[in-house]
């Protein structure tokens, strides 16, 4: 049988979000939306994990405080630039 | 619900705004009503009210942009971030912003104005069915004249709903040409251009040339924009898919998400993205100005990001077509502003109902539709170009030769200087001479002498019955009489002879007309009065309306505003004004159509 072809993804010039990993979406959106106070690559998966869970609460989603497809689908839909948190 | 700290609100209920600038998306009359909706989503159940101005005084300032546009708060091109709003307060508080790589639509795909055709103007349904073929966007198929055209309905082959689409070989806009399509080819700077160019301009709109050499003629206009066939975002926004073209070496006819794996359609914008990479994304259902606007809106009168996925103040866009408010979205503006008072109880009246708080912005500029036995490449001179209903902001900056001529006369004391008046009381033309009356005063402005104006003169000084304050004036082409008004009284100049004062109800007037506030004389000594919303029709000889002429302005001269106060003729074309804007309508050929819009002082007075 036909073996499913792999999907191949380009990276287009001008298109920065197809360049992000998922780590490094999660660290810009985080501090884009005022949930990590100052952009911190926080590798200690602890404080990623707290402030993940500050996330999933605020956006009524499932209180994992794992990067997971929910939380992703969420960071990557179209939504307003005011944070949501803070000032 | 959460509000911003410190409870932020305004302080007053009858709230401003200001529509800055548009984006190319959508007609700029469904973007005005996209905003006017929006904020009535708020109005309806809270004691605010939201008039519309036209100035940075405005509480809340409305702003198409990309990427950075000036508040340190950077948009991030398509989808992702579409627009933020600022808290209540001065300055940049309260404004609200809208990212202009996004589409903008009304959530359901874009929408594209058709002219002509037998749809009376209505907008393009996409897809639409036409020989059994499925199109998402305008074509030429089945023409001979290239003209772009879609369906109105879903099934042309069967509903025979047809439009035409906005296209440079159809009418260009603003430029010098009056809305003349485009000129294929045309020769600029000695190179023949067979499509519209950005050649020549920094600001990156495309032009064209109305006649066969621009190097000779000097005469150009702009091409309206595309949106069901031009890309948004990527890094060609604007320009036109190019169809074939290749990707990792194979062949595309049509839009595709290969290559990509957030499932957005793209295009390239030439024949070979390999070589070219050059990209952007396809027409999709675009993002609703009106829920965007509406979220929006709330954060400018005080209200944060609700955690409930159903609120519309929840950060996250999901279209609905239901109403937007939900129950934790009034709980949250009502404990900022109240909830709405109950009206009052009212005796019923005859009396129209009180102006909704935004005018209707509802304007048609659409031309004349040619009767379907009419075959439409025989098209008049053009749809009138579409200027804009607010002031023309993002002004094209023109040829290098544009600018006025000649300046009008400067003079000692400012308030003496025309071009420092934003309102006139009246203007008529009088002896083919345009007359601008304020405050006691007059100046006199003539085509003929060169665009120079004279004055100013005491009103005194000529017609020595007349108060400074005037409301409207005109002189009947036949009889040379002149009448000007002013509140309820009414005044006609012979010569140096004068009849008057005299009440307004004299001339047949009901009760109900307080104010004359313009004229257009018709010939045959027929001229049209206007008061409020309503006209009469006036015979100079017997010196008396038709009472039972009244008819509604918008009927007659659809696409002009409502409110306006002053309304006068100058070289066949009415001029209807509102605050410091006129809307200049052509009536030859007995069909109406608004066929500019700008500034007094500057358009017509060519202040500098």
């Amino acid at each position: 049988a036909p073996r499913p072809r792999q999907p191949t993804t380009v990276v287009f010039p001008g298109d920065l979000r197809t360049t992000l990993t998922n780590k490094q979406l999660a660290d810009e959106y985080l501090f884009r939306y005022g949930y990590t106070p100052v952009a911190e690559l926080s590798s200690d998966k602890q404080s990623l994990s707290s402030t993940l869970r500050l996330l999933q609460k605020r956006l009524s989603l499932p209180e994992t405080g794992e990067l997971d497809s929910t939380t992703l689908e969420a960071m990557r839909a179209p939504r307003c630039g005011v944070p949501d948190l803070g000032k | 619900f959460l509000t911003f700290e410190g409870d932020l609100k305004w302080q007053h209920q009858n709230i401003t705004y200001w529509i800055q600038n548009y984006s190319e998306d959508l007609p700029r009359d469904v973007i005005d009503d996209a905003f006017a909706r929006a904020f009535a989503v708020w109005s309806a159940v809270t004691p605010l009210t939201f008039t519309r101005v036209y100035g940075l005084e405005a509480d809340i300032v409305i702003q198409f942009g990309v990427r950075e546009h000036g508040d340190g708060y950077p948009f991030d091109g398509k989808h992702g971030l579409l627009a933020h709003a600022f808290p209540p307060g001065q300055g940049i508080q309260g404004d609200a912003h809208f990212d202009d790589e996004e589409l903008w639509s009304l959530g359901k795909g874009i929408v594209v104005r058709t002219f002509f055709g037998n749809a009376d103007g209505a907008p393009c349904h996409f897809p639409f069915t036409f020989e059994g073929q499925s199109y998402s966007a305008c074509t030429t198929d089945g023409r001979s004249d290239d003209l772009p055209w879609c369906s109105t309905t879903a099934d042309f082959d069967t509903d025979r709903q047809f439009g035409f689409c906005p296209s440079e070989r159809l009418y260009t806009e603003h430029g010098n040409s009056e809305g003349k399509p485009c000129v294929f080819p045309f020769t600029f700077e000695g190179r023949s251009y067979s499509s519209c160019t950005t050649a020549g301009r920094s600001d990156g709109f495309r032009w064209c040339a109305t006649t066969a050499n621009y190097d000779q003629d000097k005469l150009y206009g702009f091409c309206p924009t595309r949106v069901d066939s031009t890309v948004t975002g990527g890094n060609s926004a604007g320009e036109p898919c190019v169809f074939p073209f290749v990707f990792l070496g194979k062949e595309y006819s049509t839009c595709t998400r290969e290559g990509r794996d957030d499932g957005h359609l793209w295009c390239a914008t030439t024949s070979n993205f390999d070589n070219d990479k050059k990209w952007g994304f396809c027409p999709d259902q675009g993002y609703s100005l009106f829920l965007v606007a509406a979220h929006e809106f709330g954060h400018a009168l005080g209200l944060d990001h609700s955690s409930v996925p159903e609120a519309l103040m929840y950060p996250m866009y999901s279209y609905t077509e239901k109403e937007p408010l939900h129950e934790d979205d009034v709980k949250g503006i009502q404990y900022l502003y109240g909830s709405r008072p109950k009206p009052e109880p009212r005796p019923p009246t005859t009396a129209p109902e009180t102006q909704p708080t935004a005018p209707p912005t509802i304007c048609t500029t659409g031309p004349p539709t040619a009767r379907p036995s009419e075959s439409p490449t025989a098209g008049p001179t053009g749809p009138p170009s579409a200027g804009p209903t607010g002031p023309p902001t993002a002004r094209p900056t023109g040829p290098p030769t544009a600018g006025p001529s000649a300046a009008p006369t400067g003079s000692f004391y400012p308030e003496d200087n025309v071009c420092n008046v934003n309102i006139f009381d009246a203007i008529a033309e009088i002896g083919n001479t345009l007359h601008f009356f304020k405050d006691g005063k007059y100046w006199r402005f003539s085509e003929a002498q060169g665009r120079r104006v004279q004055g100013p003169f005491l009103i005194r000084d000529t017609w020595s019955e007349l108060p400074s304050k005037l409301d409207s004036a005109f002189q009947d082409p036949l009889t040379k009489k002149i009448f000007f008004f002013s509140g309820l009284q009414v005044w006609v100049y012979t010569g140096a002879s004068v009849l008057g004062p005299r009440r307004l109800d004299k001339l047949g007037f009901g009760r109900e007309v307080t104010q004359v506030t313009g004229a257009l004389p018709r010939g045959g000594g027929k001229v049209l009065l206007f008061s409020g919303q309503n006209f009469w029709r006036f015979d100079v000889k017997t010196q008396m309306v038709d009472p039972k002429s009244a008819s509604p302005v918008d009927q007659m001269f659809p696409g002009v505003p409502l409110n306006t106060h002053d309304i006068f003729q100058y070289r066949d074309k009415a001029y209807f004004c509102q605050d410091r804007f006129y809307w200049r309508v052509t009536f030859q050929n007995e069909v109406n159509q608004v066929d500019e819009v700008g500034y007094v002082t500057f358009d017509v007075l060519k202040c500098p």
